[in-house]
């Protein structure tokens, strides 16, 4: 979503 | 992926599921905290709330949903069906003193003031202190059974596996994700001490590890 930060780890 | 963030998430799944083993085949949950317990399913069910809005891997789907089914077969099992071997008066710490300051915390310091975000956020602080109950009721007993030491080992080893894929990242991707590494060090720290009884007591005396 826009103004979210991708959190790719666990 | 990195081999250090490989290993830290198998790491991190060895720990869950060496617990979790534990309780059920000795149909008994003595020495856990299930306050812990209760912790670590509310850390997974926070953080991987994106679960339903961003697709990352399919790897990163089913480790979410991995952890968050055994998490809450864990605080199943302790609360529900071995509640009697649950030892609740040595599990008293008070877990306000953490959510309280966690929740504003999270609401202070985060990437974008949205729910998920802050959620998030809050999820990443409170894995770093969620494993105080448990250190506290080990400290309260003086003793913890040697499986639950293997348990924290590799808990505290995945924490010191993800330090190591931050440092790689930093290098190779240029990627640093300071709310996370703060926390994590944070959290590897608490790990410490416990690392040095389980090197001192468990490995090398090969039973209970109990406090002097």
């Amino acid at each position: 979503a826009e103004g979210e930060a991708l959190h790719d780890e666990l | 992926m990195n081999i250090f963030r490989l290993a830290g998430d198998v790491s991190h799944l060895v720990a869950i599921i060496i617990l979790l083993l534990k309780i059920w085949r000795s149909k008994s949950c003595a020495g856990i905290s299930g306050k812990s317990q209760v912790l670590f399913a509310l850390v997974f069910s926070t953080r991987y709330l994106d679960l339903f809005t961003v697709f990352v891997s399919v790897y990163n789907v089913v480790m979410k949903v991995v952890f968050l089914a055994l998490s809450y077969a864990t605080v199943y099992l302790i609360y529900m069906r071995f509640r009697n071997s649950y030892d609740s008066e040595n599990d008293t710490f008070r877990v306000e003193f953490l959510l309280v300051p966690v929740i504003g915390l999270s609401f202070l310091e985060n990437y974008a003031f949205t729910p998920l975000e802050i959620l998030w956020t809050f999820s990443i602080f409170l894995e770093a202190v969620a494993i105080m109950p448990q250190l506290f009721m080990i400290t309260k007993t003086g003793e913890a059974e040697s499986i639950t030491t293997h348990y924290l080992f590799f808990l505290g080893l995945y924490r010191a596996l993800y330090i190591a894929n931050w440092v790689w990242r930093y290098h190779m991707e240029g990627f640093f994700d300071q709310i996370a590494v703060v926390s994590g060090v944070v959290q590897t720290i608490f790990y410490c001490d416990f690392f040095y009884l389980y090197v001192t007591r468990v490995l090398r005396g090969k039973g209970k590890m109990s406090l002097p």
